[in-house]
């Protein structure tokens, strides 16, 4: 499956309700200015994947997520990804009959976690069960390179970097 | 299992070599035990520039390291696809030519996944089917799409 | 020596923070004492974008990140400068126009001290007198010298 | 003081004479492709300036800062720096006298470093009261950023910053 929309509201600097859609199915590019959004866009992909060390989207807690902590009249963060799926032998386990999957994420200051699969509200484990199942698991990703860590894996001791190929074998 | 692992070494080492020199040319690379081990003990990547295996990684420049870190992270990726790939600014120390022939890669031998790849590079997202610009305007961020006039 | 010290951290505080603010308007930066201590305790940075001074610099971005790291670098150069700077690509994180301030402000602001600087962006290396291009040729690195046509 | 020329011989990628001269007193770049030596040139002036910690030049020993670490025929590096020292109240201690000042520092395999100042044989206790007296440091240095250290500064412990103040002090 693949991305191909993504909407931000109160995600980040993304303080209005921002669509991103018409992605590529195979190659697409987020370019701009410093400090205008782009890592955060790959943020909230994180977010709805299921994120849980926040250090990973330079956040402390999850209030840090929201627009301004919450201190800016915006007390909510959501963020919805929808999937082209309509590559059935590709598609998550148990969603082969759903063409288009969304998957939202929301954190409200002073509250917690909320996910919907397909509108319909959803435990973080069901949502983590359909990610793992296409290999996406956010948590030890492999498909990942997050903004200046790309020679880390160079600096791993030599029994790190076998793990890592346990992890793809 | 100690068998299945044998296995993905020998797949990735062939593609992170591959890949390697493909991206640099007249370089090998590769992942071996370290010094009096076995494989189960770990693995070192090693790199030779012409034929001589070099001692350690420590000379090479700054993007020349990003070539072989991202030889790497891909030759895996080959192992095991996934449905999409985020990389950010991993062209930060690479210069054009460099940053062309990644992106020329991706285009031309990971046609089965997605990519979402942030650049400030021409050089990179030139090579994009989509292109999303990201803007702060009073105080928040906007994005604007572009699809990029592709010749094959 | 404590006197000493003090005065160091008010000027280069000052220079710090408006080096940042010439590099990001509408920013200000400062090192202050941790909570509750003194500066001898040490000294953290902070930032604030607007009037709201972030309590950590985690979620700056990273081109944000090097202007600050290098504000705060200039600054203490500023207090005691050296005959000469030797910077290898600080520019990497940094859009064109950002790398571009970063130029002009070494032509402008440091004319006491000579520069040394490597980039593989032309918004950098236009702004020096004389260019050196290196290459490698035949297994070896070899260098050429050009002088950049400067308007003032 | 400033830089006039860098002589570099048998120094890593720079295995024949390779004369890099004209520098501006003021602002000169060095660019080109990669590993084609930019950082090279100023791991060389490190180099000369005395440099102990070898890591900070992308060496484990002396040996390898030898073109092809003396494998290739080639079995020695020498570094040669001439600086323009015309402005006398910005001179180095002791060299007021000296309009120009070439200071070289060069290993042999299997040998030891030396040191030539203005073609002398130096102590390296000579050469280190030399800089030393023109706060340029190098085995602390405040006016020297490596490829990759930039926002270092950022992760410091408060302690650190503030014995980096100290040091300016
Ligand atoms: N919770 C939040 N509320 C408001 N603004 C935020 C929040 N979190 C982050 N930001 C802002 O987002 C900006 C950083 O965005 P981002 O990291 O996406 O930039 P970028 O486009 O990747 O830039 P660079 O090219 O420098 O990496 C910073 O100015 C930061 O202050
Ligand atoms: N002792 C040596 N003998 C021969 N070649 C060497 C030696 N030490 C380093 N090199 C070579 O020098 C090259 C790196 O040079 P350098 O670090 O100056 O590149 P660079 O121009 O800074 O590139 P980048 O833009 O990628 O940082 C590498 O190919 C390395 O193998
Ligand atoms: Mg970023
Ligand atoms: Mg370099």
């Amino acid at each position: 499956m693949h991305i191909k929309e993504i909407c931000l509201e109160g995600f980040k600097s993304y303080a209005t309700r921002t669509v991103v859609s018409g992605f590529d199915p195979h190659f697409n590019a987020i370019t701009g200015l410093n400090g205008s959004g782009k890592s955060n866009i790959l943020d909230s992909i994180c977010f709805v994947l299921g994120i849980t060390n926040l250090q990973q989207v330079r956040a402390a807690n999850l209030q840090e997520l929201v627009y301004k902590q919450g201190q800016a009249g915006i007390t909510k963060a959501t963020v919805s990804v929808t999937f082209d799926n309509s590559e059935r032998n590709r598609s998550p386990l148990g969603y082969e009959e759903h063409p288009e999957i969304t998957v939202t994420r929301q954190i409200v200051v002073g509250g917690r976690n909320k996910y919907l699969i397909n509108g319909k509200l959803a435990q973080p484990s069901q949502v983590q069960n359909l990610f793992h199942s296409v290999q996406l698991n956010v948590n030890n990703p492999h498909f990942l390179i997050m903004q200046g860590r790309i020679t880390k894996v160079l600096n791993m001791k030599p029994p790190e970097i076998l793990s890592m190929l346990e992890e793809a074998a | 299992k100690k068998e299945t692992l044998k296995v993905t070494w020998v797949k990735v080492n062939q593609d992170f070599g591959s890949i390697f020199s493909t991206l640099l040319p007249g370089t090998m690379a590769k992942l071996e035990p370290p010094e009096g081990g076995s494989f189960l003990d770990g693995l070192e990547v090693r790199v030779a520039f012409g034929k001589v295996l070099k001692q350690s990684l420590s000379e090479l420049s700054g993007g020349q390291r990003s070539l072989l870190a991202l030889s790497l992270i891909l030759a895996l990726l080959l192992f095991k696809p996934a449905p999409l790939y985020i990389l950010d600014e991993v062209d930060a120390a690479l210069d054009l030519s460099h940053t062309q022939n990644i992106g020329r890669m991706i285009k031309a031998h990971f046609p089965h996944s997605q990519f979402i790849v942030v650049s400030l590079k021409e050089g990179m997202f030139n090579n994009a089917n989509v292109l999303f610009r990201t803007k702060f305007v009073d105080g928040v961020s906007t994005v604007q799409r572009t699809v990029t006039k592709q010749t094959k």
